[in-house]
């Protein structure tokens, strides 16, 4: 957060115009952010409560202090609970910083600090990426649910959803998920339905198992589900060959070698124990290297699919002098940021094999990695992350998931000081900030924009500040090309949504796609939800409509997912802007036509709705076999109300 | 019934509550009751009482239980019941 407010033009080098949202919406003044989450570090300077005024009356949560006594919240951290009864009925007894909202993880500061956190100047990980690091809402206020100790259960993230809709939060950030499992049983699906019913926008995390296709969670339509791209500024450390090759990985690694010195370079299988497999030594697992052939040495590491900073500690217990970590084809392309605890540079899939090559090739391999520098204004950007989830959706694949994306890959912001910057046991430094990515970085980017939205606009829906941000989003990068993925090609709605987040823009999007709770009520019922079972949870009896068509739920992105011949779709948009008429443009995705009826709307007052037609007909038989990708967009010339088409023919 | 049946923690969600927003401390005592008469005519108050780990009564109705799987199966179907799942970990993103 000390650059990603920048690259989403809410500041421009730390300077705040007066057009930015954060003027306009004061900042997320008089919101109040809740994070369900592994806690909170209170004395973060992030959660400072300096020049904020009296918490608001609304509020009725407590702060919960559990066994530790010297946990505190102010005028800023209005509120934290605990929850670990489901959690201990898995995982048997806990250790005692369980009963405790403090965080000891850093995931959840880091999460609410990214979304509400308070401008603090100076903030940094070892001296990269230096700059004021703030939420989104930095004038919020902010409140932890601690749900998540040794891992996350749904009876707390239930437990820790109902608290929080009854202490009175306005925005509920949710980085955590699971398996794609039916809505009614899915505790974060259950939780957000109830919080939505109350008002509350829920934003979640798409999930980190990208880059394969229909691997996104959190599906449900009254959810906000975020993607994670990255964001103009990299930590370029270059690995240097002895036969004058080098490439660009990233690295936040404190320590240096010494200038110009080349060292002798080892694969990890090569320097196996005797007692290790091969296999298990290229990926530098603990126990699997023999110090009498690393020492002295930059070990080449291969990342796998798991933990990538302990290797480092595990090259530096061996006594190597550095250590470069290349890509598997399985773990994506993207290369992170990570605060090694020795000179490191991960490098991506193709450069990880042209070095393997090198040192299987040559006698006497040598390499040097330079120290990693704070590098702005990079291009392109963003660029979707490859371990970010990608839909469809596999429960409702008619409603297009992720639905939008942001910056989530080395996001600087608070962290607890009760861990290392690498979480791992053996790291004894304390950082007030580190890097992390994940689409749980992601989501409170958009958190933080839902707050001052909800600052700025206190009785839009929850619906509508979902299609303020969808429909106002970018496709395009900051070279003015399609949004890529991390293996430079043009990436999808299914990674993206409807795009890039615009919070500028979002704050005025012209017109939206509202949905009441009814509309929610009319879904299920469209999934097959009987009437006895609707009626559980609609509070009052609700009647299935029988014209219930999921292709015609009111959602901002149109998805047909079996386009059998042609089908017509309907959406109403309510204008939120100024009276004006509207023209509707679309971008036919492959082998499908569209038409618009009517292909104008003429507003005349705020408020007004207005209802028109898609019709798409399959065009050429086997053109659409697989998914095409298109866009519909509404104009008045001022407002561009962007929505994508996804459609699959039968 | 083998002597020792595997238990496991479940969610049992029952939908909204009847009462409205504005309710008291004794009201949400009630509504804990509720769960346990619920849960106790499949188990018996008493082990109903016992089993229960989280009585959800604010805004979300329901409670947390550990229960053998026979026992969730045959609450599930309980008109009464949305969805009746297990209480299972998920992932920090």
């Amino acid at each position: 957060t000390t650059r990603s407010w920048d690259f989403l033009r809410l500041e421009d080098d730390g300077v705040i115009h007066s057009s930015s949202i954060w003027k306009k919406a004061r900042f997320g003044e008089d919101t109040i952010i809740g994070n369900l989450d592994t806690g909170v570090w209170p004395r973060s300077k992030s959660f400072s409560d300096e020049e904020m005024g009296p918490i608001p009356s609304k509020w009725k949560g407590i702060c919960q202090k559990g066994g530790d006594a010297s946990f505190r919240c102010n005028r800023k951290l209005i509120g934290a609970r605990y929850f670990n009864k489901g959690s201990a009925a898995i995982a048997g007894p806990f250790n005692s910083s369980y009963d405790s909202p403090l965080d000891t993880e850093g995931h959840g500061s880091h999460t609410l600090s990214t979304a509400g956190g308070n401008f603090v100047a100076g903030a940094n990980v070892f001296g990269f990426g230096n700059g004021t690091a703030k939420g989104g809402s930095p004038k919020a206020r902010v409140a932890a649910y601690k749900v998540c100790g040794s891992g996350c259960f749904d009876a707390d993230i239930l437990a820790g959803f109902d608290f929080a809709i009854h202490d009175g939060v306005d925005v509920l950030s949710v980085s955590l998920g699971g398996d794609a499992d039916p809505f009614f049983k899915d505790s974060v699906a259950i939780g957000s339905f109830h919080a939505v019913k109350n008002g509350i926008v829920v934003i979640c995390s798409a999930g980190n198992s990208g880059p394969d296709d229909a691997t996104v969670s959190n599906l449900a339509p009254w959810q906000i589900t975020v993607g994670a791209s990255t964001m103009d500024r990299q930590f370029p450390s270059y690995v240097n060959l002895g036969n004058k090759m080098s490439f660009q990985g990233e690295s936040l690694s404190t320590k240096a070698l010494p200038p110009n010195k080349f060292f002798p370079l080892i694969g990890a299988a090569h320097a196996k124990a005797a007692n290790a497999s091969a296999e298990d030594a290229l990926l530098c697992k603990a126990g699997t290297l023999d110090p009498r052939k690393v020492k002295g040495k930059i070990l080449v590491c291969l990342r796998g699919i798991t933990a990538r900073v302990d290797k480092g500690q595990q090259a530096a217990l061996a006594g190597a002098v550095g250590m470069v970590l290349a890509n598997n084809d399985l773990s994506g392309n993207e290369i992170i940021a990570d605060p090694h605890v020795l000179p490191a540079s991960h490098i991506n899939y193709a450069d990880g094999v042209a070095v393997f090559n090198y040192v299987n090739s040559t006698r006497s391999p040598m390499a040097y990695i330079t120290r990693p520098k704070t590098q702005l204004n990079t291009k392109p950007a963003p660029f979707m992350a490859a371990f970010s989830s990608k839909g469809p959706n596999t429960i409702t694949p008619e409603i297009l998931k992720p639905d939008i994306t942001a910056p989530g890959v080395s996001v600087i912001a608070a962290y607890t000081e009760a861990q290392g910057p690498t979480d791992e046991d053996f790291d004894n430094r304390r950082v007030l900030f580190n890097s992390v990515s994940g689409t749980s970085m992601s989501c409170p980017h958009v958190s933080g924009i839902v707050g001052l939205l909800k600052t700025l606009h206190p009785n839009w829906s929850p619906a509508a500040i979902r299609s303020a941000i969808m429909t106002s989003a970018r496709t395009r990068d900051n070279v003015v090309e399609p949004i890529t993925t991390s293996f430079y090609k043009k990436a999808t709605p299914f990674s993206y949504g409807a795009g890039h987040v615009q919070p500028n823009r979002a704050m005025d999007p012209g017109l939206v796609y509202d949905l009441t709770v009814n509309d929610y009520l009319n879904f299920l019922c469209a999934l097959g939800y009987n009437q006895t079972q609707i009626a559980l949870f609609s509070e009052r009896p609700y009647t299935c409509s029988k014209h219930t068509s999921l292709a015609n739920f009111n959602y901002p992105s149109i998805t047909v997912p079996k386009l059998n011949g042609s089908i017509t779709v309907t959406r109403t948009v309510k204008n939120v802007g100024s009276p004006g008429t509207y023209r509707a443009h679309v971008k036919k995705p492959a082998g499908i036509s569209i038409s618009v009826k009517p292909g104008s709307l003429k507003f005349e007052k705020i408020g007004e709705e207005k209802t028109f037609k898609l019709t798409l007909k399959v065009k050429e038989a086997n053109a659409a076999r697989d998914y095409v990708f298109g866009g519909l967009t509404w104009s008045d010339g001022k407002h561009y109300v962007r929505s994508p088409i996804v459609v699959k023919a039968a | 019934r083998p002597t020792f049946a595997i238990q496991k923690s479940y969610v049992v969600y029952l939908g909204v509550h009847s009462h409205g927003p504005e309710v008291s401390s004794i009201d949400f005592d009630q509504v804990t009751e509720s769960h346990y008469d619920f849960l106790g005519s499949f188990l018996g108050r008493k082990k109903a009482k016992d089993v229960v780990f989280y009585s959800y009564t604010r805004h979300i109705n329901g409670f947390a239980a550990t229960l053998e799987e026979e026992e969730a199966a045959e609450i599930a179907k309980h008109p009464k019941v949305v969805s009746v799942f297990l209480n299972k970990r998920r992932k920090l993103h």
